[in-house]
């Protein structure tokens, strides 16, 4: 499971 | 989400708002650079192209799509709508910021996470954010008399990338596999361009007379 990358930012 | 992260995002909120506040209300746009914002609107759309492809978080997407409507939509007002436009300061605002762009884009076909259209446009994003500003600098650096919201304008923004450097140091340490150095070396670069505004932002409020950068 990959883990969720800096893409969560804005 | 941890206390910088959303403090970031609000403060960059109130940015957007405190610009939209001026277009709308005042019905000018003196003093704000129209390149700087025509840069924004091509960080926002580059970095959001994954709202097509990944779902993060109801939050997440209401943000991007609020940062894209309202920074086309300042560009829109700031070139077109007929009184608005009067007050934009043609003849000062000469940055010539597409020469920012090719190398923003050659620099993210070198350095990305990974060599796919989404990360190459997501590492571009980046790095022409932490450009974006200059044109802006340089604009108030040109203009005599900053008026209170452009310069709250400016310092809502930097506000907001220095939170966000918190909030990577925070998630740094909170976080297992938090390390992505292109976001950071970027959004440091891009702060550390702040710092000399801040300075006579605070200097011009301790001592209470209008703030006037240095020629």
């Amino acid at each position: 499971q990959e883990k969720p990358r800096s893409h969560d930012e804005l | 989400m941890n206390i910088f992260r959303l403090a970031g995002d609000m403060t960059h909120l109130f940015s957007v708002l405190v610009l939209l506040l001026k277009i709308h209300t005042i019905k000018s746009c003196a003093g704000i650079s129209l390149k700087t914002q025509e840069l924004y609107a091509i960080v926002f759309t580059t970095r959001y192209l994954d709202l097509f492809t990944t779902y993060i978080s109801l939050y997440n997407t209401i943000m991007k799509l609020i940062f894209l409507g309202s920074s086309i939509s300042i560009v829109w007002y700031m070139r077109h709508h007929k009184v608005v436009r009067r007050s934009y300061d043609k003849d000062q605002d000469t940055f010539r910021h597409y020469l920012l762009m090719l190398p923003c884009l050659l620099l993210a076909l070198l350095i990305n996470e990974k060599f796919t259209f989404l990360e190459v446009m997501w590492a571009f994003s980046l790095y022409l954010e932490a450009v974006a500003i200059l044109p802006q600098l340089v604009l108030l650096q040109r203009t005599r008399n900053i008026d209170n919201l452009t310069g709250q304008y400016v310092l809502l923004l930097g506000a907001y990338r220095a939170l966000y450097v918190l909030n990577w140091i925070y998630r740094y340490f909170t976080e297992e596999n938090y390390v992505h150095w292109i976001t950071w070396v970027s959004g440091i670069v891009q702060t550390l361009l702040y710092a000399d505004f801040f300075y006579y932002y605070f200097q011009s409020w301790k001592n209470n007379v209008k703030l006037q950068l240095p020629a």
